[in-house]
């Protein structure tokens, strides 16, 4: 229906411009309907400054601003109204050691409320989670599983049945 | 509705039986290019009902049975079974006295599917309405696939309305 | 021909004139998000004739002027020069006695072009016809932009001919 | 001209044929000309198979794989026609430890023919340049540029004028 959509748009805005600053350590964005009287058909228009810059066309942010814009707003959709499981595949890619620190950190408060599944090659990313599967090709073609529980001093977990 | 784990045989790269259990709060998910790490994505997505072969990197939807390798032959059948944790919350009526509720997609090789829930066959339409009701997967939010992040600052603003659609 | 240096001042994030020195071997350009990594890139395909703005990541061509930031208003042009040395290699006879070329690439806010070949006014098309000369910047195999080395993999086999048109 | 297509093509191929095996330590790639009859108008069909796996659609190949097959596609080309100069921007953020070193250690030899410039997040990568330029924004918003030569102990290079 119009309302919820509208009560939804303006709820996660919100969340929007509060998780935008904490990932980026500053800076502002929002959300803006392009006809705001006709919200059901408008289409949503993305405004993102980082901290200590000028707002420009988002296109002009770099990979990893945009990544984490992005990042910024599914967690901020996510706050609003949380699924079951949230699963990430290689979302911490083109970010450096700072923005992946802050990512990691908004992961670790999101987890309490839903399960979060990381896939990463990320060495900082890969201490947060609470077990690991490791993904093996030993034998080429075919994946194994290994997995090991980091909360419960690194016993490992029953994998293959 | 917690996903308590996820099971795969004979989809994509993972030719042999394999179990893996999902717990709260956060899991990694690591090893080398091309080990099998997204096709435990899309093995989650298909046994939720995923109908795009496209959207699951094929060409045609057998391309998730496992074709086989330098050392082994292809398989005839492509199974994934999740398994839920009945945790209270948004439970469809039919299953509201299960302690867990099980979904399995299979695939054959001749272009038959099958689909059960809590190990009785059962119809597609059966598989949607039962996450329809949890409210599992069919939000665009809760996965994001691999290079896709980027896709939401670049996209036009009409296609970002899915996402926010997805939550009201 | 190679490039011995470049020079950038009000080319986006490059407020204050920056000269960049490229000698033989590998050059790495290394910094956190957003610092002006990829700037770099845009600066030497726009001083090579690049006419689209899109290509740039801009709406418009004096996206690529500095538009200022917190502490500083924006500038009113953007200016890059290319310099390269001449070893001899595919150059142009009318430059075969410079022992460096350069290429200066100039915008101003009010949409206003100049190009200048070694410090002297010149056109656009004795830009193009320079590097056309010598094969650089012609070659789109040259330059990978960022995001854009899995494009190669997914795009149509038309597409993926044009690559190989460029090295025959 | 068509000839000069046709055999740049096969040059260009059996280059490729080269360069995947030792990016990808082993398997086999090739290019195919999808209407041999009509070279100049046909599309070129791209053929990866990974050590150890069965020949599928490149579509399956993974996120790494592809960007390591497009990888050995630009070098086989550049081996064949190599350009003054190669830029590649972040071209290893999605590739694995040992794709990576398999990776740098082309790029070395290929920097004796021509200058290689990388940018990278990548610490291995960082450690095979001849001289590295650190890009910095300590004033927010403006880009400073900051150089090391790496071959000659560390001394700074000259950058802003
Ligand atoms: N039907 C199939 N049978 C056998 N192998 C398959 C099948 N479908 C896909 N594969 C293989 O799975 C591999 C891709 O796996 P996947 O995408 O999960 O890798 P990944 O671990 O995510 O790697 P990356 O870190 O590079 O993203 C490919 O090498 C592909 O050949
Ligand atoms: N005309 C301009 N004036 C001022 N700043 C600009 C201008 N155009 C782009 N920028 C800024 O440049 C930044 C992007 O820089 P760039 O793409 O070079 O980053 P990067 O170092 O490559 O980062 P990443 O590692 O994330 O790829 C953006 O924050 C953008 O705001
Ligand atoms: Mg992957
Ligand atoms: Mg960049």
């Amino acid at each position: 229906s119009r309302e919820r959509y509208v009560e939804t748009f303006h709820l996660v805005n919100e969340k929007f411009q509060l998780v935008f600053p904490r990932l980026f350590k500053g800076g502002q964005a929002s959300l803006v309907l392009t006809d705001p009287s006709n919200p059901l058909e408008s289409g949503v228009e993305l405004l993102a400054q980082p901290p200590g810059k000028k707002l420009q066309s988002v296109t002009l942010l770099s990979g990893g601003e945009k990544a984490l814009t992005a990042v910024a707003l599914i967690f901020g959709i996510f706050l609003i109204k949380p699924t079951p499981f949230c699963l990430l595949d290689e979302v911490d890619a083109p970010l450096d050691d700072a923005n992946v620190g802050r990512y990691n950190e908004m992961v670790k408060d999101m987890a309490q409320i839903s399960q979060f599944i990381l896939i990463t090659h990320n060495k900082r990313t890969m201490e947060i989670p609470d077990r690991i599967y490791g993904i093996t090709m030993e034998e080429p073609g075919i994946s194994r599983v290994v997995g090991v529980d980091l909360k419960d001093t690194e016993k490992p977990l029953r994998v293959a049945s | 509705m917690r996903i308590k784990r996820l099971e795969i045989h004979g989809f994509k790269s993972f030719a042999d039986r394999t179990v893996i259990h999902f717990g709260d709060g956060i899991t990694g998910v690591v090893g080398p290019n091309g080990c099998g790490k997204s096709n435990i994505v899309d093995a989650l997505r298909w046994a939720m009902g995923e109908q795009s072969a496209k959207h699951l990197r094929g060409a045609g939807m057998d391309d998730v049975i496992f074709a086989g390798s330098e050392s082994r032959g292809p398989l005839g059948m492509a199974e994934v079974t999740i398994t839920f944790k009945n945790d209270g919350s948004m439970v469809p009526p039919e299953y509201r006295d299960c302690s867990e509720i099980s979904v399995t997609r299979r695939l054959f090789r001749d272009g038959t599917s099958e689909y059960l829930i809590n190990r009785t066959r059962a119809r597609l339409k059966d598989v949607f309405d039962l996450f329809l009701g949890t409210g599992i997967g069919t939000k665009s939010y809760s996965i994001i696939e691999q290079g896709r992040i980027g896709l939401i600052v670049t996209s036009k603003p009409e296609d970002r309305r899915s996402l926010i659609e997805d939550a009201a």
